[in-house]
């Protein structure tokens, strides 16, 4: 974890939101 | 100076953002790659320095894998998916499994997640070569980007991309991947100038 760079980190975190985003919005219900 | 403190990660992600949403095509991502030099062996390379994924049809369609071999790939994604959502949240157990990392990673998402482990030295690939040659890379069409001599771009169109473009912006070099045809376009080329002017000490 403590290699990961600051800026993979971020861009992974927000990776991870908005494809939470993405996958609630095609959810059925 | 102040240009140096405009340019971190929070107004790089919105600019990106800006781009991306606000622009008249579809765009899958945008992708900066930053520059920088390795002090000891003189190396240039381009890094990763923050990229958007605002995503495409395909997250649309829930496409099942259905022979052995795709769903073999999909096990791999979803292993590293898995891997790096422990990373970033502490370590394995630190959060709880959800379909953030069950769900089936597309194509596109796997090249974007892929391109973060990748870098460029001494103008090599298409960000590489467009820094390099101070000139931007517009690859519109899948049977241009298998030609291209750059192995990113090939990857790029087995993932389902078919428009490709580098254009070098201040200290890096900004990347922009569509799964639909684009061809070049002025007015994004002025957008993109605008937006990744760094000398400028206006924020956009």
């Amino acid at each position: 974890n403590e290699d990961l760079p600051m800026a993979r980190k971020k861009s992974l975190q927000r990776f991870f939101e908005k494809r939470k985003e993405r996958l609630t919005a095609l959810a059925p219900y | 100076p102040l240009a140096a403190a405009y340019f971190n990660q929070e107004t790089l992600q919105q600019r990106l953002l800006t781009l991306i949403e606000g622009a008249r095509e579809t765009w899958t991502y945008a992708i900066f790659w930053q520059s920088s030099v390795d002090v000891a062996s003189g190396v240039s390379l381009l890094g990763w320095g923050d990229g958007y994924y605002k995503g495409c049809e395909e997250d649309k369609r829930k496409q099942k894998a259905t022979n052995p071999a795709a769903a073999a790939e999909q096990d791999h994604r979803k292993r590293v998916l898995r891997e790096l959502n422990s990373l970033i949240s502490g370590g394995a157990g630190g959060s709880s499994p959800d379909e953030t990392v069950e769900e089936e990673v597309t194509d596109t998402e796997w090249f974007f997640l892929v391109s973060m482990t990748q870098s460029f030295v001494n103008g090599s690939g298409l960000p590489g070569q467009a820094f390099f040659a101070d000139a931007p890379n517009w690859i519109a069409g899948a049977d241009r980007l298998a030609l291209a001599p750059c192995e990113r771009a090939r990857q790029a169109r087995e993932l389902g991309l078919q428009t490709m473009v580098c254009v070098p912006v201040g200290t890096g070099v900004l990347e922009l991947g569509s799964t639909d045809v684009i061809h070049q376009s002025l007015e994004l080329m002025n957008k993109i100038r605008v937006l990744f002017n760094f000398n400028s000490f206006e924020i956009p």
